[in-house]
């Protein structure tokens, strides 16, 4: 932890008056370590000593605690603020069905994600929730879907021999007419950098104009989260991040890279493989998880 | 030494960020640093490009000492790999990928669908099944995956199978409950052959960061690895941790997966590895 890390510093400091500048600076190594560890991408973290070494400079030193308190207080406060807004939860259309699209790398936990969600809104708004399997790569993925679905009562469309724009407009047409609340579409995993498939995903957007897009992000993922959640947002403009897998070990560093550069909140949390393990996102668990 | 320590700071800094970059961790970006700078000052070397030539010949060292990326196949039929790792990183299509391999050298494979618990996951097994034209077992949902194993070693041996791939479910290596399911799977598979499993391959995604080093830490200390599957090197993502994980676990990579189709599996190339790190 930082404050661990920080531990053995705090001993060594002598005067309990201002952070001499060669203190601040074993300070700030300290934090860059944390947050290299951490999978914060190392530009923003270029930024954060910045910002962090500007506060611990310029602030009065209280005289309650010591000065590296003062720069852990300072840390946690500014790691808070780069985590982005608490979730503000689902805005549903104020007409018609509220239409939801989800987008990622292969693997990220796009439809576990869309059946947690479905189950979300269905236990917390009573709404009826309906979803389009718009995966035809992936091999038994719309029976993945299917089976996860026939769980919690929610109705799954499909239609072999479309293309995933088809299907997706069908579907929405389909459960637009049955009276579905809401409609959430899932997608095949994709790389940012594969020209045809993001293609396809601005083809579907455009197709059905969603009212919300989110984009599902593992929470292990390392240094090119950033590019990542930039190269999404660039083809596909999206409102927001599920963050999966947040019950490993992981400290979660993309999190804080991805809303600091691409400045797309963070909604919602996956922790399991269990549907309630689906939360809304809150910035200061986030951050003492990335403090370690 | 300083001076010429300081001298190129600026130099320095941007290679170091560009392994960091590529999730290297940061204590092995510095260690091998450390170890290019004394080469490079005692040998009078400041061209960038043969810095980088130095730093890469560092990095192949590290992966390729004790090199073993062959795959063990043993003289006793069937061979036995165990295929673990945590959630979505590419183990099924993996052994898919494998079969495909081993079918292609003429080998008899077997699938083992021990994946007994998440949606779908026989089916996806059994399409590849169905495609490699390949022996499949698999029970029912939520049954116990060492009884799917113990079945697929008896049927191996019953029908003269070379290489049984058991196929097992995602899970994180923190979850105890799961790490020791595994053990269990580990003991009846040298139950069934008198030895250990032949492979026992932690599959690790290469847009993971640091938390790969912990997966292997863990898996290693349950299983005793004998190797990594490294998945999505077609992803924007370098993969670097590899270097981490060899250097200080000792783990290697033996096969790469760059892609979504059958083919696009191959033996892990270290000085291929390293040039697209620095591309
Ligand atoms: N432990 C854990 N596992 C998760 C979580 N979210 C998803 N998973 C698992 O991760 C794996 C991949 O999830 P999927 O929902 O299939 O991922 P996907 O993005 O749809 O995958 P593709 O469609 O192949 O791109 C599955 O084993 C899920 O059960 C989570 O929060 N925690
Ligand atoms: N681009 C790319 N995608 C890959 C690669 N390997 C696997 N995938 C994709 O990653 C996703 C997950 O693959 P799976 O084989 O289902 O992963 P898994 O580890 O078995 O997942 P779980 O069993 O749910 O834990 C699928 O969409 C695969 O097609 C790769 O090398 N490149
Ligand atoms: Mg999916
Ligand atoms: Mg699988």
């Amino acid at each position: 932890t930082l404050t661990a890390r920080f531990e053995d510093l705090f001993y060594k400091i002598k005067n309990k008056g201002k952070l001499s500048p060669t203190d601040l600076d074993s300070a700030l190594r300290e934090i860059k370590l944390a947050l290299l560890e951490a999978d914060v991408n190392f530009k923003v973290v270029k930024e954060f000593l910045e910002n962090v070494k500007t506060k611990a400079t310029g602030e009065k030193i209280l005289e309650s605690i010591t000065p590296y308190q003062q720069v852990v207080k300072i840390v946690n406060e500014e790691i808070i603020k780069m985590l982005g807004p608490s979730s503000g939860g689902i805005s549903f259309s104020s007409s018609g069905p509220t239409i939801i699209m989800v987008m990622g790398l292969q693997g990220s936990g796009k439809t576990s994600s869309v059946i947690k969600l479905a189950n979300y809104i269905n236990s917390k708004f009573s709404r009826k929730v309906s979803i389009v399997a718009a995966d035809i790569y992936r091999p038994a993925a719309v029976q993945q879907l299917k089976d996860m679905a026939k769980n919690i009562n929610v109705d799954v469309f499909f239609q072999s021999g479309l293309d995933p724009v088809s299907i997706s407009s069908k579907g929405v047409e389909f459960f637009r007419k049955n009276g579905s609340d809401v409609i959430i579409i899932d997608t095949a995993g994709r790389l940012q950098i594969d020209r045809d498939m993001m293609d396809e995903i601005a083809n579907i957007r455009k197709k059905i104009n969603p009212h919300l897009i989110y984009l599902v992000l593992d929470a292990m993922t390392g240094q090119e989260a950033v590019n990542i959640a930039y190269g999404f947002n660039e083809k596909v403009e999206y409102d927001g991040i599920i963050m999966t897998k947040l019950d490993s070990d992981t400290r979660g560093g993309a999190a804080l890279s991805v809303y600091h550069v691409v400045k797309k909140p963070i909604e919602f949390i996956s922790t399991g493989e269990k549907i309630e393990d689906f939360d809304l996102f809150h910035p200061e668990r986030m951050a003492s998880r990335i403090l370690g | 030494w300083n001076k010429f320590k300081n001298d190129n700071r600026l130099f320095w800094d941007e290679l170091e960020e560009q392994m960091i970059a590529g999730d290297i961790s940061i204590d092995t970006t510095a260690m091998i640093l450390d170890e290019v700078k004394k080469n490079a000052y005692s040998e009078n070397i400041n061209d960038p490009e043969r810095i980088e030539t130095l730093i890469k010949s560092e990095i192949i060292k590290i992966l390729e000492i004790n090199k073993n990326t062959e795959l063990n196949i043993p003289h006793e039929p069937p061979a036995v790999f165990l295929i673990v790792g945590v959630n979505g990183t590419g183990k099924t299509s993996s052994v898919a990928k494998l079969a495909s391999m081993f079918k292609k050298d003429g080998k008899k494979v077997l699938l083992s669908a021990a994946d007994t618990y998440r949606a779908a996951a026989v089916e996806q097994l059994q399409h590849y099944a169905e495609k490699l034209n390949l022996d499949i077992v698999y029970h029912q949902k939520f049954s116990d995956p060492g009884a799917v194993v113990y079945d697929s070693i008896e049927k191996a041996k019953a029908k003269g199978i070379d290489i049984v791939l058991i196929d097992t479910a995602g899970r994180m290596q923190t979850s105890h409950n799961l790490m020791e399911e595994l053990k269990k799977i580990k003991k009846v598979i040298s139950g069934r052959i008198n030895r250990d499993a032949d492979e026992i391959l932690l599959v690790i995604d290469s847009t993971t960061g640091q938390n790969a080093k912990k997966q292997v830490e863990l898996f290693n200390k349950s299983l005793n690895l004998t190797g990594i599957i490294l998945t999505k090197t077609d992803s924007t993502s370098k993969g670097g941790i590899v270097i981490t994980i060899k250097n200080d676990l000792k783990v290697p990579v033996k096969l790469i997966t760059s892609g979504e189709k059958l083919d696009d599996m191959s033996y892990f190339d270290a000085v291929k590895f390293t040039d697209l790190l620095f591309s």
